[in-house]
């Protein structure tokens, strides 16, 4: 059961899947799975929906593990979905919130990547999809989508890291996920979870040109960043993705925003300065729980801030 | 599965733009096979690149040969993965 599940190590894509099933069934009137589409290699892309009734409500969506190598990304997202079962009906924050709003999960945003990093090579990040013409493989899902596509902050070599891919939502795991924002319409808040670095930021990552939003945006930043850090005293940086890190085009929250999704963030999970992704299992709990808090900060705020 | 013994991971500091830009230049060198795990970005922020065993030195020359300071982050990538693959096994079923 879920209840005994190890939240405290790392796992395989064949045990997250069955640990999503067994959440599904022990909770059929909260969770649910979807599936939005096929990876590269055929897997079948997961969502874990959360509400407690109504269609297409105004909903937020969070997605970890888009960087296959970040394990403590997927991880976290197992323990956010078993927390938001367990919280419902006993913490009025994310009772009142799933009265009001649906919560969509995407805990392994990048399976064909996650399943070569257990079975192949440990430090792959990207898909794992072919290029044409060439012998190298993947493209970096965080580069991939329809803004800015192609600019600086990208790179159009197959063979590097940040390969942005032929065209836009060349990537089956970006474009179900743009189907399924696109189809669903009232999408509000938007989560995309990476690590590490320690860093809670917004859009614009393809200019410095602050996004419209930006003071409320980067007010709630502060807001999510000092909950955070009130459990472990985790140090937290926040920001525009231009002005924190770098330039980045084609980034998911760029996209997210285009399309009128306001709250629109990317996290860079812990960072103990010493391991950079490889963070060992026993901070996965501590990694997902501070973690946690900032994110009831940022869902709390788009519950009460409807547009 | 994919062996990284002897590779290691370089905590580099760019003091200002010109030295962000050498670094720029050490990532299109594709044939040192670098991994840019936290890429150059602005004077100050650390750049972390996962560099393979036959780069190690040619890399840490052309830091020097630039006065780019930088700092072993990880010493040996492959001992790290063991220790992650040895906790796995060992609390495999345990329950949280």
């Amino acid at each position: 059961s879920t209840n005994t599940f190890n939240y405290a190590i790392y796992h395989t894509l064949d045990e997250i899947y069955e640990f999503m099933d067994m959440l599904v069934a022990e909770n059929p009137q909260l969770v649910s799975k979807l599936q939005i589409g096929n990876t590269y290699e055929g897997r079948p892309i997961y969502v874990l929906k959360f509400s407690t009734g109504g269609n297409k409500r105004p909903a937020i969506w969070i997605d970890t593990g888009i960087h296959s190598r970040e394990w403590v990304t997927q991880a976290s997202g197992t323990w956010f979905a078993k927390k938001i079962t367990e919280d419902y009906g006993q913490d009025p924050k994310i009772t009142a919130i799933l009265s009001n709003m649906d919560i969509f999960l995407e805990i392994v945003t990048n399976p064909d990547g996650f399943a070569f990093t257990h079975s192949t090579n440990r430090l792959w990040r990207k898909t794992r999809s072919r290029t044409a013409g060439s012998s190298c493989i993947g493209v970096d899902p965080n580069r991939n989508w329809d803004a800015a596509f192609g600019m600086p902050g990208a790179s159009g070599n197959p063979c590097t890291e940040t390969y942005r891919g032929k065209y836009a939502n060349s990537e089956t795991e970006v474009k179900s996920i743009v189907d399924f924002v696109k189809d669903h319409g009232n999408i509000k808040g938007f989560i995309s979870i990476h690590s590490y670095s320690q860093l809670l930021l917004y859009p614009y990552g393809y200019t410095n040109t602050p996004n419209p939003d930006q003071q409320e945006l980067d007010q709630l930043a502060k807001e999510a960043v000092t909950a955070l850090s009130s459990l472990h005293g985790t140090k937290y940086t926040y920001g525009s993705i231009y002005t924190t890190i770098y330039q980045a085009s084609g980034n998911t929250i760029d996209w997210t925003y285009s399309q009128g999704i306001k709250y629109s963030y990317t996290f860079e999970l812990r960072d103990t300065g010493r391991y950079g992704f490889l963070l060992p299992a026993s901070q996965i709990i501590p990694t997902a729980q501070e973690t946690w808090l900032a994110l009831v900060t940022i869902m709390d705020h788009v519950k009460n801030h409807p547009y | 599965l994919e062996n990284f013994v002897g590779h290691q991971v370089l905590r580099i500091s760019a003091a200002d733009e010109a030295q962000v830009q050498k670094v720029k230049e050490l990532e299109d060198l594709e044939h040192l096979q670098l991994d840019f795990w936290r890429g150059p970005a602005q004077p100050g922020s650390s750049i972390d690149v996962r560099v393979p065993f036959p780069s190690i030195q040619a890399v840490k020359v052309f830091l020097e040969a630039h006065a780019i300071s930088y700092s072993i982050m990880i010493e040996d990538v492959q001992s790290l993965l063991d220790e992650e693959q040895e906790q796995m096994f060992a609390f495999q079923g345990r329950a949280r």
